[in-house]
Order: structure tokens, then C-alpha cells, then sequence
């Protein structure tokens, strides 16, 4: 068990009470940057945690999260990394430190903690939540389509057997509504970043319908600069466009709904399939993956600190 | 525990928006248990389905009558899970 978040093994994927302690040493270590929120519980009563880094008060937000997809392991694991390099950074790198003087940034790294412990122990494909469905024997939601925007369109599934079930109503999910109750609350984010894997895309609203947002010149071109950005580290590379475009018809997705808050710079990334294992990503991919996301997160949230809105 | 043993995972190249149109239909036959990661939308980007043991005839057969190219991307699920398993034990060992 290590001492510090020093001596933690980022090079592997961990268990959820290990990314829960992970969480807690963290904090321990650096209380006058990080404080703890448990913005809800899960359906099987799990804590729903977000590490705020802040360095003062009444600050706009910029929100990360990993791990909705209960088998994208990569993604938390990408997330573990991110929060002890933005303690790393801080007072270090010019850029994050200006960024953290003006943000508050907030990072959900097992934002499906009960999808996330059922890989662990029953089935390592598992993509939903764990609610059971009422009249169905099949258990869980497509948590990517469970948002309050193009809730129930033909990009998603009325049946709860489909892997994009999007659930009996919008935010029916506690962990999605938990979000949910969280962005009203705070009133002030500015950027919203969900990551998934794999297929190595950055995507920005819509997903439920072919309009253009208001806004997609400049975030097309945000996307651009943040996708070659993270190719310049391993030459990794990312297409990126509006969901609906790029990909296909996705409705109730997070990012739709966070963008239609007035979150202008809500994006979602799809990380590396590089060596192409899909959910079974070696190990040894976190580090690189991670670093090279980095680099992305990074041109966005710049952007968003030099584009007040 | 759920386990994948010869489940593979296949890499589909469409060439065109009738060989997607199959695929789609290929997705939607349930009894199949088709995993798809990546789904059927355009030639230009790939299908990466994950197939049961059991269903492996039947898609290969429906592929190749299809003329539709694909490859094998994992050839036994399950042996990489096991793979992941003991890379996790040897790391908290």
C-alpha cells in the first residue's frame, strides 16, 4: 500500500477502494488545494466523489470527468494521473498556475463507481450503471444517454437489454442526476469535459440534432488546436467535429445537455486505441495516453481562461 | 463471473454505405449477443464488434458472403482479461 501519492503505481489500473484512497491521500497531502465533495451516492449507495482544486473563492469552474463508461478503464486511471499533475503543476507551470488562479477545477474521476466495481468482479465488459429496470431482467442504463437533451431520440435505445438504454426518464440515474443538481448549483462552469474511450475523437455539441451550436466555429477550432496539440507527444491521432457529424445520432448525451446550461466549451474526448485493444488497453498505454490528454486539457482549459464569456 | 473465453473481437472495414446498411442488420440480430465498440455508421471509419464464441460461424459466414472485409483485432477475449488480471495482482504483490 503506498505511503504518498508519491509512491502510487499510476502505471497500472487499481480497484475502486484503491482510487478512493488514492482520493482521500491526496487531500491529505495538499488540504490547501484540494478539498473532497460528495456531490450524491450512487444506486448501490457509493459515494459519488469530485476533487476540487481551488485556490480561492467564488471562482468560475472548469468540470473533468472519467470513467462514466464503467469498462473505459483507461479513463480513470487517466484521471488518477491528471489530479496528481495538476498538484505537480501548480506553482510550477506558468499556465495551469494562472489557470488554478482563476478556475476552480473539478475532477469526478469514478463518475460510475457501481459499474465501475462490477468489472472488477463480474463482468469486465460492463458499460451501464447497475439500477435494475422494472419488467426487464436486464440491469442498468446507458449513463451517456440519460441527460435532459434529445432525451429518448432515435440515438438511443428504449430497450433496457441494449448497451445505450437511455433509462425510463431524463437524469433517472442518481450518478447522472447527481451531476446534474451539481452544474445548477454551482451556476458558474465554464468548460465541461467528459472522457471516454476509445476511438480517439474530440467531439463538441450536438449529438441530437444536425443544427450547429452558436458556437461550433470556435469550437471546431478549439478542437483542432487541442487535437494536434495531443498528437505533437506520440504522434497519436484524433479526429474531431460535432458528435452528430462526426460519429452518429447520440441523444440524451452529457455533453448536449451541459452545452445547452450555457457551457460553451463542452467537449468529449474518446482517448487512444493505439495497439488496438479497445477496453483492455494494456497498462502500459496509461502513461502515454494520459500525458497526451493532457496536452488537450490543457489548450482548453487556456482557451477558456483567455476567453471569459 | 462473466467470462469471454473465444469470444474475438473483429475489426470490419466497410467499403461502402450498402455494406454499413448490412452491418446495421448484423447489429440488430440480438440472439447474435453482438458487442459492437465501435458501430456501423460510415465506410470511413471501422466496425469493432466483439463476438461470442457461439455467434463466430454465423458472422463470419455473413461476412464473407458479403464480400465484407475484416480481420481478427483479438483473438480470445478472455486470455487478455486474464493477461490484465495477473499484470493487477504482480503490481499489488
Amino acid at each position: 500500500i503506498p505511503r504518498t501519492t508519491d509512491d502510487f503505481d499510476y502505471a497500472n489500473y487499481h480497484e475502486l477502494s484503491t482510487i478512493n484512497s488514492f482520493m482521500d491521500m491526496l487531500v491529505a497531502e495538499n488540504n490547501n488545494l484540494i478539498s473532497k465533495i460528495v456531490i450524491g451516492q450512487s444506486y448501490e449507495g457509493r459515494p459519488l466523489n469530485v476533487l476540487k482544486f481551488s485556490t480561492g473563492a467564488n471562482r468560475p469552474g472548469i468540470w473533468i470527468d472519467t470513467g462514466i463508461h464503467a469498462r473505459e478503464w483507461i479513463t480513470p486511471a487517466s484521471g488518477i494521473w491528471f489530479a496528481k499533475k495538476i498538484v505537480n503543476d501548480y506553482g510550477r507551470d506558468s499556465v495551469l498556475t494562472d489557470i488554478l488562479n482563476n478556475y476552480d477545477i473539478f475532477l469526478e474521476i469514478v463518475t460510475n463507481p457501481d459499474g465501475y466495481q462490477f468489472t472488477h468482479t463480474s463482468n469486465r465488459m460492463w458499460r451501464k450503471t447497475r439500477k435494475p429496470n422494472p419488467g426487464s431482467s436486464c440491469v442498468g442504463v446507458d449513463p451517456n444517454r440519460n441527460w435532459d437533451t434529445g432525451f429518448g431520440g432515435p440515438g438511443a435505445s428504449g430497450n433496457p437489454c441494449d448497451e445505450t438504454y437511455h433509462g425510463p426518464s431524463p437524469n433517472s440515474e442518481p450518478e447522472i442526476k447527481a451531476i446534474v443538481d451539481f452544474v445548477k448549483s454551482h451556476g458558474n462552469l465554464k468548460t465541461f469535459l467528459s472522457i471516454h474511450s476509445y476511438s480517439q475523437m474530440l467531439l463538441y455539441p450536438y449529438g441530437y440534432k444536425s443544427t450547429p451550436a452558436k458556437d461550433q466555429a470556435e469550437l471546431h477550432e478549439l478542437a483542432r488546436k487541442a487535437t494536434a496539440e495531443l498528437q505533437s507527444l506520440h504522434n497519436t491521432r484524433y479526429t474531431y467535429g460535432s458528435i452528430i457529424t462526426t460519429i452518429y445520432q447520440a441523444d440524451g448525451v452529457t455533453i448536449d445537455w451541459t452545452y445547452d446550461q450555457g457551457i460553451k466549451y463542452s467537449y468529449t474526448f474518446e482517448l487512444r486505441d493505439t495497439g488496438r485493444y479497445g477496453f483492455v488497453l494494456p497498462a502500459d498505454q496509461i502513461l502515454p495516453t494520459a500525458e497526451e490528454t493532457w496536452l488537450a486539457l490543457m489548450v482548453i482549459m487556456e482557451h477558456t481562461k483567455n476567453n471569459p464569456y | 463471473k462473466t467470462t469471454f473465453e473465444g469470444h474475438q473481437v473483429l475489426r470490419i472495414t466497410a467499403q461502402d454505405a450498402a455494406q454499413i446498411n448490412l452491418l446495421k442488420e448484423l447489429s440488430e440480430q440480438q440472439h447474435l449477443g453482438l458487442d459492437l465498440w465501435m458501430e456501423p455508421v460510415h465506410e470511413s471509419l471501422p466496425v469493432d464488434v466483439r463476438v461470442p464464441f457461439n455467434s463466430l460461424q454465423a458472422v463470419r459466414s455473413f461476412l464473407g458472403y458479403n464480400h465484407i472485409q475484416y480481420r481478427v483485432m483479438i483473438e480470445d477475449v478472455q486470455d487478455l482479461l486474464d493477461e490484465e488480471q495477473r499484470h493487477m495482482l504482480k503490481s499489488h504483490v
